[in-house]
């Protein structure tokens, strides 16, 4: 097996508190980022259509032409597809570029199929938001590595507003 | 004299007529994205409208919601979010990504990602609140991210991305100090928008920079090649340039532009609260700006303006404002004392470019 994201980070954010496991017949929902083809073409391809000197700037690819361009390979889309499959993970959703498959699975599924993570429960942030997320770190199967970016639903919390009400300027020192 | 930041403060401060607003007769639209369980009250908007929309057209409800409305109090963030990219870019028609996958265990901005690759016709621009610092994300994930990116750009999308609240940020790793960047405002494919204040909080002046905008070098994109001229400008002629040891200097630079993001009215859950601040506040009001432009572009044939940077650095950021005075915060030790960039002379990594000047801006970006 291989770790996909070692470096990211599972210190739980401040404000967040684990409510412990969640039960392995529970539902979860985890996001695929398959490996894209052409990636290298890109940067060209944004330069070319963003920069008023050049002949195609503003002649924007349409959702179908990225897609066209960035489509996994069908290897990559045949062996995910297989390993999720085998793991009894069933409606799975794509997108129009198939780059990202999302899956409903059980949290027990889920945790065989991503060894070493573990689900927990946390509620936190000033609504009180529940999330599902493993505070240990995921592998996936070798054979994956050259198919999976990322697994999506795991690790990264949601953010906390740092919009803040200031006291109200001196009015005299301003003004003035 | 007034006492905040309200639509005609902006409209006033950022040279809009009562002409500059949408024609109604285009299918322009614009969007806002919000990830922090946060929601909108129709009712707020309308109440805002009412309070300060009267010497504008504007539309007085969100054209689409895509995702759930939940119930309960409305957040501030969402209120401002919609209230503010419906009045500088008034009566265009909005769309509000309301925290896209809602099921505990999504990451809603990865939802939202995944929806603008699932949707053909999407507004042309989009603007976003949300920001992790560099060092806590997997590089696989900012990778991945940052193609999104590209492909949005690709597309013609125009992304903006607040810069964040806490200056260059700070953090020390085995006892040294360095600024800590913030992603997506680091990725080279979106436009970072910083924050400004007025010099005289209760008049319209010129703006000073505003303490908390966002702005730095990335540890993880190195220098964007539209940017190479006027970074190294920057960090040859700044006066006062933080230790180098504190900042890579080689990296993807930000913010882009900015906007005011200091003391703003907002209606939230039928209260106007005033005083609010945060570069979540300015990235809507560029936004609206932007989507002012693409009005007039679309009026004259153009296509959208797409992904901005390119455009916006080769024209050395003429039709904004250049903020000249003010440093943004960041580690309180000895070595930088709560200092980090200064802003000055055309870009800087704490104000961008500057604010929107919206009739010269309109005149360089109309054409072609």
């Amino acid at each position: 097996t291989y770790s996909p994201e070692p470096d990211q980070q599972l210190t739980l954010p401040p404000g967040w508190v684990s409510l412990g496991r969640v039960d392995p017949e529970e539902d979860l929902s985890l996001t695929f980022a398959l490996r894209q083809q052409n990636l290298e073409r890109l940067p060209k391809l944004v330069q070319a259509v963003s920069d008023p000197g050049s002949p195609r700037y503003g002649k924007y690819l349409s959702l179908e032409e990225v897609a066209e361009l960035v489509r996994p390979s069908p290897l990559t889309l045949h062996t995910v597809q297989k390993w999720l499959l085998a793991a009894g993970a069933r409606n799975c959703q794509s997108v129009i570029t198939q780059d990202f498959l999302t899956c409903r699975m059980s949290v027990r599924q889920a945790e065989l199929l991503l060894s070493g993570s573990e689900f927990h429960r946390y509620v936190g942030g000033p609504a009180e938001t529940h999330v599902v997320r493993s505070p240990r770190p995921y592998r996936l199967p070798k054979a994956l590595a050259s198919h999976v970016d990322f697994v999506g639903g795991l690790h990264r919390f949601p953010p906390t507003s740092s919009l803040r009400q200031r006291p109200e300027p001196q009015a005299a020192e301003t003004v003035g | 004299l007034h006492l905040g930041v309200t639509p005609s403060i902006i409209r006033k401060r950022y040279n809009l007529t009562a002409q500059d607003v949408g024609s109604g007769t285009t299918n322009n639209s614009q969007a806002c994205a919000q990830f922090l369980e946060q929601y909108f009250h129709d009712s707020d908007l309308a109440e805002f409208m009412q309070l300060f929309g009267g010497d504008f057209a504007h539309q007085a409800s969100v054209a689409h919601v895509v995702g759930q409305q939940g119930r309960g109090r409305a957040g501030i963030e969402a209120s401002l979010d919609v209230e503010y990219l419906m009045s500088a870019g008034a009566n265009i028609s909005t769309w509000v990504y309301s925290n896209p996958g809602r099921h505990e265990s999504q990451e809603p901005f990865l939802q939202w990602l995944l929806l603008l690759s699932n949707e053909s016709a999407l507004p042309p621009v989009h603007t976003a609140s949300y920001g992790d610092d560099e060092d806590s994300l997997s590089s696989a994930y900012i990778q991945r991210v940052n193609t999104e990116f590209m492909k949005a750009a690709a597309r013609g999308l125009t992304l903006l991305f607040a810069s964040g609240d806490s200056g260059a940020g700070c953090w020390s790793t085995s006892g040294r100090h360095q600024f800590r960047p913030s992603f997506p405002a680091s990725s080279p494919y979106v436009t970072t928008v910083g924050g400004t204040s007025f010099q005289n909080p209760f008049r319209i002046t010129n703006e000073i920079v505003d303490y908390i905008s966002g702005g730095g070098f990335s540890n993880v994109f190195p220098r964007a090649p539209y940017q190479e001229e006027a970074v190294a400008k920057f960090l040859s002629s700044s006066p006062k340039l933080p230790p180098s040891s504190y900042f890579n200097a080689s990296g993807r630079a930000y913010p882009d532009v900015a906007a005011l993001s200091d003391g703003y009215w907002v209606v939230s859950n039928r209260v106007p609260i005033p005083w609010v601040s945060g570069t979540s506040a300015s990235t809507p009001v560029f936004g609206g700006i932007l989507s002012l432009i693409n009005e007039h572009r679309i009026l004259n044939g153009r296509p959208p303006l797409g992904f901005l940077n390119p455009r916006l650095y080769q024209q050395h950021g003429a039709g904004l404002f250049d903020v000249t005075r003010g440093c943004h915060e960041s580690c309180l030790n000895e070595e930088v004392q709560g200092q980090g960039f200064c802003s000055g002379p055309g870009w800087d990594p704490v104000t961008g470019w500057g604010t929107p000047n919206f009739p010269a801006l309109l005149k360089t970006l109309i054409d072609p």
